[in-house]
């Protein structure tokens, strides 16, 4: 790659990884296959820091202001936020249905558990994604290795806790294979807190 | 290896520093 390589300021905290920002924008009726998905997904920036994550994220709507059916992606620099990607491919995630006026909370919660590496499932974490819309709004984290049940447990516990949900919160773990299999990310085994 | 490791507290103290503005 011939871009310059994007490090920690002076005086700034840098994180476990550099992170990077995506945005997508789902067009109503428009065929879902990973080809279109691609060209409608847009890279917002990276960081390396602290500080350089809130400048970003400082100036980025909210999810409660995105409009029609928009997706933020956060993910470690080199994965694209694809379950196709090489680093996903053998991954999957948990899934978090969340009524209407719970995402932007749920959204930071997460990103900064993430940032903050507070997982500790080692180098498991792929990314997080909040999609939002019209009826509900979803969050979910990936991590690369979808048969690690130590991990995906691990990982549904510590969300448990950092996004305080509410009780009967529904959390699937679904498979990218699975996910791609049937073109439909949010379905298959739910579990009800 | 070492991990770095910060709490949603330090996080959101930094987004007031000065070094982020």
């Amino acid at each position: 790659s011939k871009r310059k390589a994007v490090v920690p300021g002076l005086a700034e905290h840098p994180l476990q990884y550099n992170y990077t920002f995506w945005y997508s924008r789902r067009t109503l009726g428009c065929p879902t296959s990973s080809q279109s998905y691609e060209q409608n997904i847009k890279q917002i920036g990276t960081f390396a820091s602290v500080e350089q994550f809130w400048r970003f994220y400082s100036h980025m709507v909210r999810p409660r202001d995105l409009t029609g059916h928009s997706d933020f992606h956060l993910f470690t620099e080199g994965i694209k936020p694809m379950g196709e990607d090489d680093a996903s491919k053998n991954g999957g995630k948990w899934i978090i249905r969340l009524r209407k006026g719970l995402a932007s909370r749920c959204w930071e919660n997460l990103i900064l558990a993430m940032l903050g590496e507070q997982f500790m499932v080692g180098e498991e974490i792929c990314g997080a994604v909040v999609s939002v819309h019209f009826q509900e709004d979803i969050i979910s984290i990936w991590n690369k290795t979808a048969s690690d049940q130590a991990t995906t447990a691990r990982i549904w516990d510590m969300l448990r806790r950092v996004l305080n949900l509410p009780p009967n919160t529904i959390m699937e773990y679904k498979t990218h294979t699975d996910s791609i299999k049937d073109n439909s990310s949010f379905r298959n085994t739910k579990i009800t807190l | 290896g070492t991990r770095i490791i910060y709490d949603r507290k330090f996080l959101m103290d930094c987004r007031n520093s000065p070094v982020t503005k």
